[in-house]
């Protein structure tokens, strides 16, 4: 089975550095995961 | 006796051939399998190339396959339990027999006494002259009646309670259930064949009556510590990363496979109304040049199912739309959490094909995770928009929400035509529907 996240994140804007709060993953492909574990930040 | 010989030397040749044959091919497919995990390591990347076989499986009635699937591992083990139950099912009802030859003495001893209570009866009528004697006697006998009546009441309840125990033991003996010294080894097998983790389950194994019951147990307290970074997303489930990325470069198209991608939209089956990637660009430029005021709409436009979860801040910072495609082997745990602070609007249930969802499925059925029954739910979380689907497959067929118990899935099929409409259901109260706290149980991934 699989299951597939779509969601809204901040980005940041070309030039505008001060958005810090853009959405990074913290995972690669081929990872495996856990309930619990950080996807990204 | 020439033929008798000859079918006695078939039958065991045909049996060793079908075997030799079985054997054949499955060393072929650790073959391949090994070789595409040779190539995987160096990072060798797959095309898709759809072959006969994924055009073979579109005729193959697997949602029937998947559901006698789910009987058999709910019910095999019972057959075992046949025989262990037919026996205790004797016992109990020699003690039926027994308890009804109690009841019968006791009705026997009742007789009698209805039938001295008769005599009283008689008595009182030959000396009903004798005044002096007649109340008492009638006292004695009226508070015989009653002891006899309440006895009566007292036998037919204990009849009763006897009948509900016999039916309650039967019940309980006829589910479909493992002898109890038998589900460790099953169930050990189980997690040797597809590296499960036993030491993690809630319960000892011998209490998982049927394996479709062991396949989707919780997990001890504390298995899964839930990430508390308050700006993080975590997994929804144990599982491998098979694709991530943000849909600003691919547009709305998620990759299933190197060559081949699916639409987020036919996915969802929401309609999002994202611009396309020149209207992004030019708006994103705006952006960045006029400040945004209120009469500005706000580049990305998600229609979710109710319009009152429009993106209400124009004033937020750029939002980007994000996603991230999780594989679940057999053997991982199969409960699904949530993975934010979100609420849950709206439920899209597509009833689709059951194709399988491993490795080989992605490389060559185009459209897999669009065609298969699958459960979305769609809502909002403090960013924006979000969106889960779980997506089953032939051995995992059906999904189980637990915000919605009553969802039925992997249901047999009324119509051939695979592309009816999801049903939709839109969570009360309109507008903030299911409340969900990061890392809670959403739904489970069932067997068969």
């Amino acid at each position: 089975s699989t299951v597939v996240l779509v969601f809204q994140a901040p980005i940041s804007v070309p030039g505008d550095e001060s958005v810090s709060s853009e959405f990074k993953f913290s995972i690669r492909e081929g990872d495996r995961v856990r309930v619990g574990e950080a996807l990204g930040r | 006796s020439s033929t008798s010989q000859g079918n006695s030397f078939l039958v065991p040749g045909a049996t060793m051939a079908t075997i030799v044959m079985l054997g054949a091919l499955h060393a072929r497919r650790m073959y391949n399998d090994k070789k595409i995990e040779e190539a995987r390591e160096k990072g060798v990347e797959f095309e898709f190339q759809p072959d006969i076989k994924a055009t073979f499986l579109r005729l193959v009635p697997l949602r029937s396959i998947s559901r006698f699937w789910g009987f058999l591992t709910s019910v095999l083990q019972s057959s075992k339990t046949d025989l262990g139950n037919r026996f205790r099912w004797k016992e109990t009802r020699k003690q039926i027999s027994a308890s009804n030859e109690n009841i019968s003495e006791t009705s026997t001893s009742v007789d009698a006494l209805s039938a001295l209570a008769l005599g009283l009866r008689r008595m009182e009528r030959l000396r009903s002259a004798v005044d002096v004697v007649v109340p008492t006697l009638s006292s004695k006998i009226a508070i015989l009646e009653r002891g006899n009546y309440r006895g009566e009441r007292e036998r037919e309840r204990e009849r009763e309670r006897e009948r509900e125990r016999a039916s309650e033991r039967a019940r309980r003996h006829f589910s479909s259930e493992l002898p109890i010294w038998f589900r460790p080894h099953v169930y050990r097998a189980w997690a040797r064949a597809f590296h499960s983790n036993l030491e993690e389950a809630a319960k000892p194994l011998n209490e998982y009556a049927s394996l479709r019951e062991f396949f989707v147990r919780s997990l001890k307290e504390d298995s899964r510590p839930i990430d508390s970074n308050p700006c993080c997303l975590i997994s929804p489930v144990d599982g491998t990363v098979l694709r991530f990325g943000d849909l600003k470069e691919a547009g709305t198209m998620i990759e299933q496979v190197k060559g081949f991608s699916y639409s987020v939209s036919s996915l969802l089956g929401a309609r999002p109304l994202l611009p396309s990637m020149e209207d992004v660009q030019q708006e994103s430029r705006v952006q960045e040049k006029a400040p945004r005021d209120e009469d500005k709409k706000s580049w990305w436009r998600i229609t979710l199912a109710s319009p009152k979860v429009r993106d209400p801040e124009p004033a937020s910072p750029m939002k980007g739309l994000f996603y991230c495609v999780l594989y679940l082997k057999p053997g991982d745990y199969h409960r699904i959490h949530s993975p934010v602070d979100w609420n849950v609007l709206v439920r899209r249930h597509f009833s689709g094909r059951l194709f399988p969802l491993n490795e080989r499925a992605t490389r060559t059925i185009r459209n897999l995770y669009v065609e298969n029954e699958r459960v979305v739910l769609e809502g909002r979380w403090e960013e924006g928009y979000m969106a889960m689907a779980a997506i089953g497959a032939t051995n995992i067929g059906s999904i189980e929400l637990f915000i919605e118990p009553a969802l039925g899935t992997n249901r047999p099929r009324k119509k051939l035509l695979h592309s009816e409409p999801p049903q939709e259901r839109i969570y009360e109260p309109a507008g903030a529907g299911v409340m969900l706290k990061k890392g809670d149980e959403v739904a489970a991934f069932n067997m068969g």
